[in-house]
């Protein structure tokens, strides 16, 4: 039996919304310990990593490990019907053809109920190892998402390059070129506005626009994105839940 | 013009 209860409804939205555009038929597992999912776009050449801790849920119940197959734009559907405070009750039976999805307004004693029909999704699971990367940075994910947003206009793809003190976003297209360049910094009265840079090597690696305009819609998770980058794997995008996370994997572009 | 590599290139299937 799965209970898991989230204290507002917008947590799951803003979660499911991050990443539902680039993937559909996701396997959610459930275990004792919250819920996880993976997931690679139709290209292969973006990963999705979801994990939502126990603590990051107002009430978790989980007594037996099951797995929930849902198609993303199903679930949105009925994710819309609820309201942003509503608190939202995920409940399964130990071996469930449907999700029960129960949105409760205690102010005004509103009760609504959805059901979601369950799949067999046949997906493959990759194993991704831990790994020292050359660089990693810490910034707001609202100027990433800017930047991603504006230099992908140009071109379809984006080249980060990180020296000692400096990042730099560049794009090189048809209709012209653009950079954004970007050093550390700290705000002491607004810590999540700072930059943070940790540089072992420099890297220089060019991504897909396509991808980058898809991780930034992780955008409304957290206010701060942590971006690690090798020149030997593919990039991780992070964002940061109370209890868990949001990842992204995007393997880079190279020369031929 | 550079080309798009496929996570499978970096990680194995489990």
């Amino acid at each position: 039996m799965l209970e898991a209860k989230f204290e507002q409804a917008s947590l799951f939205k803003r979660i499911i919304d991050g990443f539902k555009d680039c993937v559909q038929l996701v396997n959610f597992q459930c275990k004792e310990d919250g819920i996880i999912a993976q997931a690679v776009d139709d290209s292969r050449v973006l990963l999705v990593s979801l994990e939502i801790g126990k603590d990051a849920f107002q009430e978790f119940r989980c007594d037996h490990p099951i797995t929930l197959g849902m198609d993303l734009n199903s679930l949105s559907k009925i994710l819309r019907c609820g309201n942003n405070t509503d608190s939202l009750t995920l409940i399964a039976d130990d071996t469930p053809d449907s999700l029960l999805l129960l949105f409760e307004d205690t102010k005004r004693e509103r009760i609504s109920e959805y059901s979601l029909k369950l799949m067999d999704i046949d997906a493959d699971f990759l194993k991704i190892e831990e790994l020292q990367y050359d660089t990693t940075i810490m910034m707001p994910s609202a100027d990433f998402s800017k930047t991603v947003r504006d230099l992908s206009q140009l071109s379809d793809s984006l080249n980060i390059l990180v020296t000692k003190e400096t990042i730099k976003f560049v794009t090189d297209g048809d209709i012209g070129s653009g950079s954004v360049i970007m050093k550390p910094f700290i705000d002491m009265e607004n810590p999540d506005e700072s930059i943070k840079l940790e540089m072992e090597q420099p890297v220089d690696l060019t991504f897909g626009s396509k991808y980058l305009l898809d991780i930034v819609k992780g955008s409304a998770l957290s206010n701060k994105i942590g971006i690690r980058l090798s020149s030997e794997a593919p990039a991780l995008f992070q964002f940061d839940l109370t209890s868990g996370f949001l990842q992204f994997f995007l393997a880079p572009k190279f020369s031929d | 013009n550079k080309d798009q590599t496929k996570l499978i290139q970096y990680y194995v299937k489990v």
